[in-house]
């Protein structure tokens, strides 16, 4: 389903930090229907990845749609990605637009 | 009629 999103991106954020150090805001039934990255933590993986940037909105985990889910579900999707020893990094798929 | 115009602010989750 990625692939049918327009100008999106696909990042993948080595599990290189203890934290993923990204801040998150939006969900849906809330004016930002989809993830918002709001802050990235210096220091964490995301932010020693490089490729993620303030403002991006996540379509994606691991190849899992954040369509439709609400903020706390999709902080738990991120949390659990991060936490799973089975990868040791995360795939977000990502776009600039909102 | 009403009309809800704005959806709610969501919380911030730092991960």
């Amino acid at each position: 389903p990625g692939l049918l999103e327009p100008m999106s991106t696909l990042v993948r954020v080595a599990k290189s930090a203890s934290t993923l150090g990204i801040a998150i805001e939006g969900g849906a039934n809330t004016r930002q229907p989809l993830p918002r990255i709001v802050t990235i933590q210096r220091g964490g993986s995301a932010h020693n990845c490089g490729q993620l940037k303030v403002g991006q909105v996540i379509l994606e985990v691991n190849g899992v749609s954040l369509r439709g889910k609400e903020h706390r579900e999709a902080a738990r999707l991120i949390a659990e990605a991060f936490k799973t020893k089975e990868k040791d990094y995360i795939d977000f798929l990502i776009t600039e637009f909102n | 009629r009403e009309k809800r115009l704005t959806l709610p602010p969501s919380e911030i989750t730092l991960l």
